[in-house]
Order: structure tokens, then C-alpha cells, then sequence
């Protein structure tokens, strides 16, 4: 079975992809 | 909210390991096709998956990182295949959170005892297994995680507690994994959205449990509500959600046995596994340690001690049979090493009359042939026997003394004996001599003193003339 590259098109983000978790 | 804890404990579930492990048996995979309501509708949709339970996690479950070892160090990002294949993985699934555009491996991560990320506190939900086997779900300061007294061994951060205790546990870990700070209401979301979802946890018996469910987000698969029920009908005690959407990926064998949700670049009509971070993986069980200590053989998950005095779940301990060398010798892997004085399998016998030293290798060198001390040989040696022959001034030559070995305990008793009837023998005969002696003192004793001749009273009627002179005289007497 010949596995091709994934277009990492499903996505599924818990958290905003810009988002910093720093503690306030 | 949102802060790391770095002291301190956070609320977590710790279920003991199971007791004494039983005869090992794979891991059991088990596919479903299940339908779950379509909110909004009223039909259901059609969603499959797997389910996989694994005995005995703390030797057959790991955590493993991109590729292997190093992995996240260098922020790999493989396919779960290629890493699963590499450890020898019966069934593996994506993990942890990664980056996907910097490859950087997110969360607390522990793989097969060496810490290679760390989420400093962060408040996620976590799943590990301690040294000692202890199954460990929920949220952990950074001092628990850091633990040296019972480390982790395989620790992965996940997003979401689905079941603390039995019951569901979601809308708690919205509150304690950040949600008000969440910036487009994203958290929700991705709790509410249908998707791939993959979830690890254990059940009641304390055997690891893995569960993934095909899907594409906003379109087919389901939500962490509906993973929850799931998890929670198939009777899973602490579970928490890890990597989904295009992450998830099932592989069973070293071959991808699920329906991955990314489309692959080359030609989109096709699905393709994504390259992905860390995985859960469940192996053959493997021995504590895997080399059993150098002395054994690891066979699924046992150690097999080599020799016969190797013993110990992991061949540790030297074990020379309940008399335990008769405390005369010490256990080696070869069997007992019995200290100086003594011989035999179980140091139980001591050297021979004029053996002595180690194994009884040397033969007593003292005067008249005289017995040593069995240990050091030492000639001022005293024993029973020694002393009766030192007090009688004399010592047997070797050559008469019988066998230690062959008849111990009648050469002390019947010496001991022997010696006893002759003191006794000598007791009697001294008393018969001292009788003798004091009665012939007193017979002449009495015979000691005067005494006085009587002659015949009569002698045809007269008394001789001598008679008569005595009987005049009374001082004439004769004396003796």
C-alpha cells in the first residue's frame, strides 16, 4: 500500500491557532 | 484558569494496579458501527471505530514519540505507521497535540520513563502510569508531574476529561481547561463538533483502553459528549480525549486499519494518513526491567531466570531454598558458598574430623595428630569430643578417627559414652578399694591393745604351777 503526503485538511483546533496560553 | 500550577496537587483519579498479573493475553480489538442521534434531526447517523482493551498497561502500553527516541527533541512529524512499526506496535493511535506547522510536540510527555516534554504546569487533562503501575487521569501540578519518588513512565497530555470516575466529566474540564479565555469560542467547538476523535483510558480492571471513531469535522464522526456515553456504556472508569480530525489514525500490525479524514495532496479523491506526533502504542508486554536483571529471558512479559538460583519476577534475587544455605554459606548464582567448617548443598554438615578451611580443603596440622578447629584450624580448637581427649592427655590419630561425614553423631555419642561407663568403672573401683582399705585399718584396731593369755583351766583336775602364779600374781601378764 502505497501511502501518498496528507493535505492536513481536516482540522480540528481546541484552541485558536494564534492563541498564546501564557498565564495572565 | 488557564494558569499553571506548578505546586501543589490538582484533582486527578489514581487507580491502582492490578493485583498479581494473569497469564497474558493480546490486546482485544474490537469494531463497531454504531449510530448516534444527529442533533437538529431526527435520524441518526452511522459512525465505526475500535475499541482496544490491554491488559497488564504498565508492561504493554508506552507512549512513543515520532520516529522513536529523539523525536520530539527534533520535532518530528511521521506517520503512525512508521513509528508503530519501529516499536513493534500490535495497535497503535496518534497522541498528543502537536504543532503542525513547527512539528513542536504540545503537553506533558513521558515516553517508556524518559520525560521529553513538559507542559510547565499548563492545566490539561492527562494520562499516565506510574513506576509502580498506578493508572493516573486528570490534571497534574508540574510537581506531580515531576513525582521522583513513583515516576511516570508514559505520561500524554490530552484536551477534555470525558469520564472522571465513571461520569461524564466535560463540562468540568470546559471550566478547568480554559474556556473563558477562549477568544472565538473555538474550546466549544471543538468540544460540541462532529469529528474523528481518538480517546485513551482504563476500565474497572485496570486494563488500558483505546478508542478511536472514524469522521471528517462538521461532517461525519462525533462529539466528545457522544464519546463519552460510549466510552462510559463499555463500562471505561477515566478516560480523557486526545488528537483528533485528520490526526486520527488506527493502526493495527503496522498497517493503518481506520479511514483517515485528510485528503492526500496528490490526488484529493483519496484519504491519506497525516504525519503526525507522538502515539499511544500497546506491544507485546514487555519485562521490568527488559533484560531481567541479565539473568533471564523475557517471555511476554515474564522473565525466565536462567540457572537455579536465580529467582524473582525479575530475576533479582538469589534463592537457594528455604534453608536458605543453613545460614552457614551464602547463595550464589551457582548455588550455596558455604562459609569455612562447613560443606554439603546446604552448608548443613560440618567438615570432617581433621578437615578444616573452605570446603574442607585442608587437612589439621596439629601435634599428636590432634583434631583443629573446623573453621580456622586453629589447634586450641575445643569441642566436645576435643576436650574429653585434651583432658585426658591424648588425641587419636587421624587415621583412627572415623568419618565425620559418614557416622557424626556416633563417634560423640560413643566416645562420649565410652568415656562416662570408664569414669564410672574408676568410680567403683575406687570406692571397692577405699571400702577395703578403712575395714582392714579398723579389724586391726581392734587387735591394738593388751590381751591376756588363758590356758586350760584344768589339767587332769590340778592347775599347773604356772596357773597358779598368775592367779597370785595379777600383774604378771604377757604381752603381745
Amino acid at each position: 500500500l502505497s501511502t501518498g503526503e496528507s493535505l492536513n485538511d481536516d482540522l480540528l483546533l481546541p484552541y485558536p491557532r494564534t492563541r498564546t496560553r501564557l498565564p495572565r | 484558569d488557564c494558569r499553571p500550577v506548578r505546586n501543589g496537587t490538582r484533582p486527578h483519579e489514581s487507580w491502582p494496579p492490578p493485583g498479581r498479573a494473569r497469564p497474558h493475553r493480546g490486546p482485544v480489538v474490537r469494531r463497531f458501527v454504531s449510530y448516534f442521534p444527529d442533533s437538529g434531526n431526527v435520524s441518526r447517523r452511522a459512525v465505526s471505530g475500535h475499541l482496544t482493551v490491554a491488559a497488564a498497561p504498565l508492561r504493554s502500553f508506552s507512549v512513543l514519540e515520532p520516529g522513536g527516541p529523539g523525536g520530539c527533541a527534533a520535532k518530528r512529524l511521521v506517520t503512525v505507521e512508521e513509528t508503530a512499526r519501529a516499536a513493534g506496535c500490535l495497535v497503535a493511535q496518534n497522541g498528543g497535540f502537536f504543532r503542525m506547522d513547527t512539528g513542536e510536540c504540545l503537553g506533558n510527555i513521558v515516553s517508556n520513563g524518559d520525560q521529553v516534554g513538559s507542559s510547565g504546569g499548563l492545566q490539561n487533562a492527562q494520562f499516565g502510569i506510574r513506576q509502580d503501575g498506578t493508572l493516573v487521569t486528570g490534571y497534574l501540578s508540574e510537581e506531580e508531574v515531576l513525582d521522583t519518588k513513583n515516576p511516570f513512565v508514559q505520561l500524554v497530555s490530552g484536551v477534555v476529561w470525558l469520564l472522571r470516575n465513571g461520569e461524564v466529566y466535560i463540562k468540568e474540564s470546559e471550566e478547568a481547561e480554559c474556556d473563558k479565555t477562549q477568544e472565538t469560542g473555538s474550546f466549544s467547538k471543538f468540544v460540541n463538533v462532529i469529528s474523528a476523535r481518538t480517546a485513551v483510558g482504563h476500565d474497572r480492571e485496570g486494563r488500558l483502553v483505546l478508542f478511536h471513531a472514524d469522521g471528517q469535522t462538521e461532517q461525519r464522526g462525533i462529539n466528545l459528549w457522544d464519546m463519552a456515553d460510549f466510552l462510559k456504556k463499555q463500562g471505561v472508569v477515566n478516560a480523557i480525549n486526545l488528537d483528533g480530525g485528520g490526526s486520527a489514525t488506527f493502526v493495527v500490525n503496522g498497517t493503518v486499519s481506520n479511514y483517515p479524514s485528510d485528503h492526500c495532496k496528490d490526488n484529493s479523491m483519496w484519504r491519506c494518513p497525516r504525519r503526525i506526533s507522538t502515539v499511544v502504542c500497546v506491544h507485546e508486554p514487555r519485562c521490568n526491567p527488559p533484560d531481567c536483571n541479565g539473568h533471564g529471558t523475557c517471555v511476554q512479559g515474564t522473565c525466565h531466570c536462567t540457572g537455579h538460583f536465580w529467582g524473582g519476577d525479575d530475576c533479582s534475587i538469589l534463592d537457594c531454598g528455604p534453608s536458605n544455605c543453613s545460614l552457614h554459606g551464602l547463595c550464589t548464582e551457582n548455588g550455596c558458598q558455604c562459609h569455612a567448617g562447613w560443606i554439603g548443598s546446604n552448608c548443613s554438615q560440618v567438615c570432617p574430623l581433621g578437615r578444616y578451611g573452605p570446603n574442607c580443603q585442608y587437612a589439621c596440622t596439629c601435634e599428636n595428630s590432634c583434631l583443629c578447629d573446623p573453621k580456622s584450624g586453629n589447634c586450641n580448637f575445643t569441642s566436645t569430643v576435643q576436650d574429653i581427649l585434651s583432658q585426658v592427655g591424648q588425641c587419636l590419630g587421624t587415621s583412627m578417627v572415623p568419618k565425620n561425614e559418614e557416622h557424626p553423631y556416633f563417634t560423640k555419642t560413643a566416645w562420649l559414652s565410652l568415656t562416662l561407663a570408664l569414669a564410672l568403672l574408676l568410680l567403683l573401683s575406687a570406692a571397692a578399694n577405699v571400702t577395703f582399705i578403712l575395714g582392714s585399718r579398723a579389724s586391726r584396731r581392734r587387735l591394738d591393745g593388751e590381751y591376756a593369755y588363758h590356758p586350760l583351766q584344768e589339767m587332769n583336775g590340778e592347775l599347773n604351777s604356772l596357773e597358779k602364779e598368775q592367779q597370785g600374781d595379777p600383774t604378771f601378764s604377757i604381752k603381745d
